[in-house]
């Protein structure tokens, strides 16, 4: 069962002692942090259930929480998936989506099963740096979504062509 | 050697051959050019150790000891990536500053990827790093950032509204919040700048922007919290790494809030992505 009211609750603290500010002790800023992840989790439940209302689709949900540093372990080990977009604007917005990926090429098709035009681009020595061996993708692939406002719309992922047999990743 | 530019419908972007760094930006729609330089600098973080003041920098206070900052780099080695749904030109400016310059196929926004950290202090200096946009824009000491995510409000260098300001920080005393956009302007350029989440910004010379990114401090700066603002982690243990977005939109100052607005409103409301792996039944 999710529920958004831990959050909520890790938010007040926040808020109430300058959190992000850098002004507390490092251990207090450790419990921000593990407060915060904490309501995080229970806002992904509390997603799911209603993603699952609304599509109809019961189907486990999975989230990447470090996809700036190009970490998803589903999408550098999957052949095929789905992405699911979540607008929380009441207009339609178009948005690039960078997918940490091990394959070289892929087809995007969106809701209706049209083509979306995609590339695959080599993943930064920068980020290889940064995410210090977490995950292992060696490229991203990078396409435009569009969802409706308020609403959420989804993108098929399909691997054409794996230069390499991607590693196994646990998730 | 970096391409000459790089350009979509909407926007196109040159660099130095020479240095790698960015020159101009052009807005095609609109018809205007303006001169801009981007590059990374550190400022060395006051000791306590000084004549006029021994106030320290520290989470609470930002004081540079000098106003002049050090440049990481003067010039970047850069990779270049280009394809129909995005052009990059990837900046190299030391191990702990990097950049990815991008352009979208169908965006108006220019992105700034800066990646900054870990940050060395073997040196035993503290260091606040900034980025800094100088361009050909005549700001006249004016530059704007918003307060609360709502109001955008005038800043002037060296002066307050309210009262008779005698300014003893030259670069601090003309330091204000950014919460979602900082703009510089005259009659004819408004360029505006939307971050991804909160930063300290201001306007130090006429024309320039630049905006806080990371700080690592060696003092305390004796306001409670009894610890320099110096943070590690288990996966950073040398220093944390930071990563974040800066959105550059160039317009006719008329029109420009028409393009940051909604570009801001996509950037703090941004589109949640979940993933379901095999087919979606």
């Amino acid at each position: 069962e999710g529920d958004s009211q831990t959050m909520k609750k890790a938010m007040a603290v926040a808020q109430h002692h300058d959190a992000v500010s850098g002004t507390e002790k490092q251990h207090v800023a450790n419990d921000y942090a593990k407060r915060l992840a904490n309501g995080w989790q229970h806002c992904q439940v509390l997603v799911s259930n209603s993603l699952a209302a609304l599509s109809g689709s019961s189907a486990e949900r999975i989230y990447c929480d470090n996809l700036n540093i190009s970490v998803c372990p589903l999408t550098e080990s999957s052949k095929k998936f789905s992405v699911n977009v979540y607008n929380p604007l009441a207009r339609p917005v178009t948005w690039p989506v960078r997918l940490p990926v091990n394959g070289t090429a892929y087809a995007v098709s969106d809701a209706s099963g049209k083509s979306v035009d995609c590339q695959v681009v080599p993943v930064s020595t920068a980020t290889w740096a940064l995410r210090r061996n977490r995950g292992s993708a060696v490229r991203e692939l990078v396409f435009q979504v569009q969802a409706p406002p308020l609403g959420f719309t989804h993108y098929t992922v399909s691997l054409l062509q794996d230069e390499h047999p991607p590693p196994r990743v646990e998730h | 050697r970096p391409p000459t530019a790089i350009q979509n419908k909407f926007l196109r972007v040159t660099f130095d051959p020479d240095t790698g760094l960015l020159s101009s930006l052009s807005n095609l729609e609109t018809k205007q050019t303006i001169k801009l330089t981007q590059n990374f600098f550190w400022y060395n973080a006051s000791d306590g150790n000084n004549s006029r003041s021994n106030q320290p920098s520290g989470a609470y206070i930002f004081r540079p000891n000098s106003s002049t900052p050090f440049t990481i780099s003067k010039t970047a080695k850069t990779e270049t990536i280009q394809t129909s749904v995005v052009q990059e030109v990837r900046q190299w400016f030391a191990p702990w500053v990097s950049q990815v310059v991008r352009l979208y196929a169908d965006s108006r926004a220019l992105e700034l990827e800066w990646t900054v950290g870990p940050l060395p202090i073997d040196d035993d200096l503290g260091k606040e790093v900034i980025t800094r946009l100088d361009t050909s824009i005549k700001t006249s000491q004016y530059f704007y950032t918003d307060s609360n995510g709502r109001e955008v409000l005038q800043r002037r260098t060296d002066y307050r509204p309210t009262w008779h300001l005698k300014q003893s920080e030259p670069v601090a005393g003309n330091y204000y919040p950014i919460n979602s956009r900082a703009f510089i302007k005259d009659d004819e350029d408004q360029l505006t700048v939307v971050t991804d989440r909160s930063q300290g910004g201001g306007s130090i010379y006429n024309g320039s922007l630049e905006i806080m990114l990371h700080r690592r401090l060696l003092y305390d700066d004796v306001r409670g919290v009894g610890e320099p603002l110096n943070e590690s982690s288990d996966i950073y243990p040398d220093g944390l790494v930071v990563r974040g977005r800066l959105l550059l939109s160039l317009d006719r100052p008329p029109s420009a809030a028409d393009a940051h607005r909604p570009l801001a409103q996509e950037v703090v409301l941004q589109p949640l992505l979940t993933f379901t792996d095999g087919d979606l039944h």
